[in-house]
């Protein structure tokens, strides 16, 4: 039914919502800007067979044909494939203030890996 | 306390959790101080930073963080709210594409003499100041590009304007200082010039980078900048050293921030790890 595919479709391995809020850590206090931001997390189910759209690379192929047959190797990992930069104001140990570009932040794709 | 608060709560004020053993908690505890340290590595700091209540943040880097991280275009217009801080700014493409790290310096105060007569111009009675900025927070394996001297200078009062060629004419001259054998006696050299006119208020950013680069690339000895301001209409004219403003108590105005107003050194750098602060659009 349209209810199960799309429940189905849901475990799969995709990109969820998660949103770092640097004050709860407390940090507010010498991180300037931003005071938080949308990180992201995968996760899901990496189901034979692959989807295209999960990214997978022949080696998640291999592994989770494998799986379907041999459930003592477990099936291909749902990661981030794509991860994207943030920059942040703060002040530094010295009182000093810097801007610095911090990459892989942010995740922009998952895939089964 | 919160203002001060960690990730790791304080020692003795935290209580173990119903339930959990003493043991546990501490291994805890020990496992939540792991974790803050190794995301404190991944910022670059070796602790957590505490700043004190005198720490200023510059309207300069607030601008360029809005700008890079696309919230000045998200916000609108960015003009509208505009104050004196952000006259003439424009975003450093150039030594920001080659960069993923700016650092803001205020000179040390404390450190500096009073402002030297006619040191850093030979035969010249205007008065140059000296600034201090110390840079040893810059970690070695960042390897600065560029860096600038950002001076503010604010508009004389029209009631006040003489009319004439030269008479709102100024020279600004900032000199890298190669020695220092007399707080009266100054062996420069020129970094960078210009001509401005008082009629408007707006930041002027200074090219400083031969200097800065001899202190952190070759470990040159630092002896600071000066800063010279010659009025083209004399040193006896009512605008000299007015207009310029590269020290705390000249003019003050009431309620004027003399931490937002202050000369301020920007570095340029990579450390190597990734992409650099390319101006992006908000997503």
């Amino acid at each position: 039914s349209p209810k199960q595919r799309g429940r189905k479709r849901n475990r799969n391995c995709r990109r969820h919502a998660l949103y770092v809020d640097f004050s709860d850590v407390n940090w507010n206090d010498w991180i300037v800007a931003p005071p938080g931001y949308q990180a992201y997390y995968c996760h899901g189910d990496c189901p034979f067979p692959l989807a295209d759209h999960l990214n997978s690379t022949n080696h998640a192929i291999v592994q989770t044909l494998v799986n379907s047959v041999n459930t003592n190797i477990p099936k291909a990992c749902c990661v981030p494939t794509e991860l994207s930069a943030i920059s942040m104001l703060y002040l530094d140990e010295h009182d000093k203030v810097v801007l610095k570009n911090y990459q892989e932040m942010v995740v922009e794709g998952c895939g089964c890996r | 306390e919160r203002s001060h608060a960690s990730l790791i709560p304080e020692e003795g004020k935290s209580r173990a959790p119903t339930g959990l053993p003493a043991a546990a908690h501490r291994q805890s505890h020990e496992l939540l101080r792991d974790f803050e340290t190794t995301l404190l590595h991944m910022f670059g700091l070796q602790r957590r930073p505490r700043p004190s209540r005198s720490a200023v943040v510059p309207q300069y880097l607030l601008d360029l963080y809005r700008l890079q991280s696309g919230e000045a275009e998200e916000a609108g217009a960015a003009s509208a709210t505009a104050g004196p801080h952000d006259a003439g700014f424009e975003y450093p493409e150039r030594s920001t594409s080659r960069a993923n790290t700016v650092r803001g310096f205020h000179h040390e105060e404390h450190l500096e003499q009073l402002p030297l007569e006619g040191s850093a111009a030979g035969e010249s009675s205007s008065p140059s100041f000296r600034f201090l900025f110390n840079l040893s927070s810059i970690p070695e394996e960042e390897l600065l590009s560029t860096a600038e001297l950002r001076i503010y200078r604010e508009r004389v009062d029209e009631e006040e304007e003489e009319t004439g060629g030269d008479e709102d004419l100024h020279r600004i001259n900032v000199y890298e200082i190669l020695k220092a054998p007399h707080a009266s006696q100054l062996i420069t050299r020129l970094l960078d010039t210009r001509l401005v006119r008082h009629n408007s208020t707006r930041w002027e950013s200074f090219d400083v980078s031969p200097a800065v680069l001899r202190w952190t690339r070759e470990r040159l000895p630092n002896h600071g900048l000066a800063v010279e301001v010659l009025h083209v209409g004399g040193a006896s004219s009512p605008h000299q050293g007015r207009h310029v403003r590269v020290s705390r108590s000249l003019h003050q105005k009431p309620g004027e921030d003399w931490g937002q107003l202050r000369p301020l050194l920007v570095t340029f750098g990579h450390d190597g790890k990734g992409h650099p602060l390319t101006r992006r659009a908000k997503r």
